[in-house]
């Protein structure tokens, strides 16, 4: 027997505090998918439509606009606490549709797909004339600007052997010479120098170094400025019956840089 | 017996207010 269509059972505002608790689940759902790159934070619900489900519950069809925030996905830092990127950082929106159960007083993402495009060079120009737009991550400039970065602050940092994990933004300036890359890191198993193989060093678990870098050539040569942000694992509280000292529970992140001539 | 002059903006009652609010910025 062919199945009636489900008609709606209604369209409600799309700022009705129902609809932004969904909106908001599907947030932390696309946020916890994301592998790479960084997190999304909720800019506009378009639009949403309500649905009865069997045998019990509403459906909230959505199509909700996002914004990219400065903070990776690895990043443990709240998603409140994440700023998105501004117009002239060349923002990148995201554009998802979702359908979202409500039932018993919770929200539960059914499905969600999303595509993310970065603002139009048009729309950055009209705000920032000299503003960098964002580069492909295999442009030989961008993946040169990344080695000279990474280079620079191992050759500060030997305490430890870090591998590349990913390049997750970078822009090239329209005026001078320059290129901003951001990438992660992470410490190894390995020693200072590290193996002979390096493929045989493991990253250790939970700790990354989110960098940022700039090469600017000058004269023949270049600058590189580079600082990293490593992310310390939380350390488990002191039981009451430990005789020694331990460190706080939450250690806050290290900011080490390098440069601005280091190479 | 002059009418109210219309409200720029204003929704008609039972319209729904789609899109919602902006957040941070259009792109």
């Amino acid at each position: 027997a062919r199945s009636h269509p489900l008609l709606p059972l209604r369209d409600p505002d799309c700022d009705d505090p129902d609809v932004e608790l969904a909106a908001m689940e599907i947030t932390q759902h696309v946020n916890s998918q994301l592998q790479s790159g960084y997190k999304y934070r909720l800019n506009q619900i378009d639009k949403v439509r309500v649905y009865p489900r069997r045998p019990a519950g509403e459906v909230y069809v959505m199509e909700v606009d996002m914004l990219e925030t400065t903070c990776h996905v690895m990043d443990k830092t709240p998603l409140e606490n994440c700023t998105v990127r501004q117009l002239a950082e060349h923002a990148v929106e995201g554009d998802c549709e979702a359908s979202v159960l409500k039932m018993d007083g919770q929200y539960k993402v059914l499905n969600v797909k999303c595509e993310s495009n970065p603002d139009s060079a048009e729309d950055v120009r009209k705000v920032c004339p000299q503003c960098s737009l964002l580069a492909p991550l295999n442009d030989t400039r961008v993946v040169h600007a990344v080695e000279a970065s990474l280079a620079a602050f191992i050759s500060q940092n030997q305490s430890t052997f870090y591998k590349l994990l990913e390049v997750s933004r970078a822009q090239i300036s329209p005026i001078q010479p320059s290129v901003y890359v951001e990438f992660v890191i992470a410490p190894t198993d390995c020693g200072p120098k590290g193996a002979d193989d390096p493929s045989s060093c493991h990253p250790l678990t939970d700790q990354y170094g989110f960098c940022k870098g700039t090469v600017t050539k000058k004269d023949g040569g270049e600058d590189v400025a580079v600082s990293c942000t490593i992310s310390v694992p939380l350390v488990p509280a002191p039981q009451p019956d430990e005789a020694v000292p331990t460190p706080a529970a939450a250690e806050p992140d290290v900011a080490i840089a390098a440069g601005p001539d280091v190479a | 017996g002059l009418a109210a002059p219309a409200v720029p903006g204003a929704a008609a009652p039972g319209v729904p207010l789609c899109p919602g609010r902006i957040r941070h910025f259009k792109v």
